[in-house]
């Protein structure tokens, strides 16, 4: 595995764990999209349905079991604690985000590695990612006052994604297999979204004021 | 032939 990959998984963990210290800590889930959080476990869940089946490294079990478990239980957190469901800003996460899954599902069926159950659910759990956050990004958009934690969480995301392009380029001249389009093209587009998030988040750091994102 | 790399990625 090189630096890039690492670096990419870290602040991918990362980013759950910030999130679940705002959820389990703070008790709060204020400016975190449930839409967004739903769609990452129905990603994981597509994703790692290789599992129990194909063992590559403890790494890599333990990773998918720790997203697994850590996305199902924000969405738990999010819909059934009787605390943490409270803060949650229903009226401003109103993204349609079941739209975003058909179309997903038809992409995968028409554009996948092999026609196999288990890699058209492959492809269909990167196109969500590449769009899960969506309902996140409009939610921001739409609070006033973004916390510390919130704006964090979405920085770390976005900070895995951009390590994982250089991932992909660092291994595309090491390995010479290693191809797959798929997740390049979509992972390209979702790293995209994060732009102008990256762009007023850096802004804000530099000038030192509270993170708001324009209407 | 153009070989499919594992899928070792999360």
């Amino acid at each position: 595995m090189n630096a890039f990959r690492l670096a990419g998984d870290m602040t991918h963990l990362l980013s759950v764990v910030v999130l679940l210290l705002k959820i389990h800590t703070i008790k709060s889930c204020a400016g975190i999209s449930l839409k967004t959080q739903e769609l990452y476990a129905l990603v994981f869940a597509a994703r790692y349905l290789d599992l129990f089946i194909h063992f590559i490294s403890l790494y890599n079990t333990v990773m998918k079991l720790v997203f697994l478990a850590s996305s199902f239980s924000i969405v738990w957190y999010m819909r059934r604690h009787k605390i943490v469901r409270r803060t949650y800003d229903k009226d401003h996460d109103t993204f349609r985000h079941h739209f975003l899954v058909l179309p997903c599902l038809a992409l995968a069926l028409l554009i996948n590695e092999r026609f196999t159950f288990r890699e058209v659910m492959w492809a269909f759990s990167i196109y969500l990612e590449a769009v899960a956050i969506l309902p996140q990004l409009v939610l921001l958009q739409r609070t006033r006052n973004i916390d510390n934690l919130t704006g964090q969480y979405v920085f770390f995301l976005g900070a895995y994604r951009v390590l994982y392009i250089l991932n992909w380029i660092y291994r595309y001249f090491t390995e010479p297999h290693f191809v797959h389009w798929i997740s390049w093209v979509a992972g390209i587009v979702q790293t995209l979204l994060y732009a102008d998030f990256f762009y007023y988040y850096i802004m804000s750091w530099k000038n030192n004021v509270k993170l708001e994102l324009p209407a | 032939e153009c070989l499919i790399a594992p899928k070792d990625e999360l």
